[in-house]
């Protein structure tokens, strides 16, 4: 490379016209020479760091593609372990299946969230930041961890009531008003049962599992079967409220509620609040006990009865 | 000009590298779990 001729067109480019004109200048001569000189081993200087800087860039680069090579196997063996736990899953409940399903969907939509699959293939992570990934990490680590006992909790809980509730036998709509809001959504007609069963979900499904069957007894036609099958987990929106129409409403459901699992938290409910009226009570008393004026015409009040009554 | 473009292809390349390595770190912590789940 040739760095001589580049250097003194350059400083030729930065003479002064005035130096021209008086060419007897010879300190800022040997100025120039100086310059070019430095700047000669500084281009030599940068010239070795670039190639230092090819070097450094080599390496990192089969750095790169080393990890992204691991990477790759780690996510293979990642998913081939996932798929070998979903089996045995599976396998270990299969009549939970259908309760299953939308956990599934659910962390499918999240390793496609993720996009590891697409991120390592191509080797190419510009487009996500560390810290997203890291907090989808902990998400799909949070959903793995939750999701047995999740689903096992919720098997557990599915306690099965049934209530009988009597109804006019020419009403044929199979309504059973327990204080909660259903949604029927389906009706099949039983073998052992002239009568059409109701099938009805929690208004507040997905989120309550509570399901209800409604059919007209067999032995007894006047009278409804209502079969719960698991536990609210939320009140019933006329639980409290004090209004006539709810508490006529719900003259059947109080059976309901107690045979059910709202039940519990309905009696709970209410010794809570007679535990705090007693508490209210007792502080009263207390403080009316130590207010000395209280108690001074208290006793004189029942002393000038007793006197009243003595007199009579 | 050249030295400069190498240097940002290098930060470029090592920023890229720290982020296979966070990925490739949480990645075995992940197996890991899954591991310890089937154990």
């Amino acid at each position: 490379m040739d760095c001589s001729s580049f250097l003194d067109i350059s400083l030729d480019l930065n003479t002064n016209p005035f130096d021209r004109n008086f060419p007897d200048k010879l300190p800022k001569k040997e100025v120039k020479v100086s310059t070019s000189a430095d700047l000669e081993r500084k281009w030599l200087v940068k010239d070795e760091s670039a190639s230092e800087l090819r070097e450094e860039l080599n390496r990192v680069n089969s750095e790169n593609k080393k990890l992204t090579e691991m990477l790759a196997t780690v996510c293979e063996k990642y998913y081939a372990l996932h798929s070998h736990l979903e089996k045995l899953q599976s396998r270990q409940s299969p009549e939970m299946d259908q309760t299953e399903q939308p956990t599934k969907k659910r962390k499918q939509d999240t390793d496609e969230l993720l996009g590891f699959p697409i991120g390592l293939g191509s080797g190419k992570t510009e487009n996500s930041s560390s810290n997203e990934d890291h907090h989808q990490h902990e998400q799909k680590n949070q959903l793995l961890s939750c999701k047995r006992p999740v689903v096992t909790d919720s098997f557990n809980k599915a306690k099965i009531s049934t209530v009988y509730v009597p109804a006019d036998s020419s009403d044929t709509s199979l309504t059973v008003k327990d204080g909660y809001q259903w949604r029927k959504y389906g009706q099949k007609v039983t073998r052992d049962n002239p009568s059409p069963r109701a099938y009805f979900r929690c208004s507040f499904a997905p989120s309550c599992p509570v399901k209800k069957k409604v059919q007209r007894s067999a032995e007894d036609p006047s009278l409804l079967v209502a079969t719960y099958e698991g536990t609210h987990n939320h009140l019933g929106p006329n639980a409290f409220e004090g209004d006539a129409t709810s508490q006529v409403g719900s003259s059947t459901v109080t059976l309901d509620l107690v045979n059910g699992g709202g039940g519990h938290r309905l009696a709970l409910e209410k010794n809570e609040r007679g535990t705090m009226q007693d508490v209210l009570v007792q502080q009263m008393a207390s403080s009316l006990t130590k207010d000395s004026k209280f108690t001074a015409a208290l006793a004189a009040a029942i002393s000038g009865r007793l006197l009243e009554q003595s007199r009579t | 000009s050249t030295t400069s473009a190498l240097v940002d292809e290098l930060k470029r390349v090592n920023a890229e590298n720290k982020k296979l390595t966070e990925m490739l770190t949480l990645m075995c912590d992940n197996y890991n779990v899954l591991r310890k789940q089937l154990m």
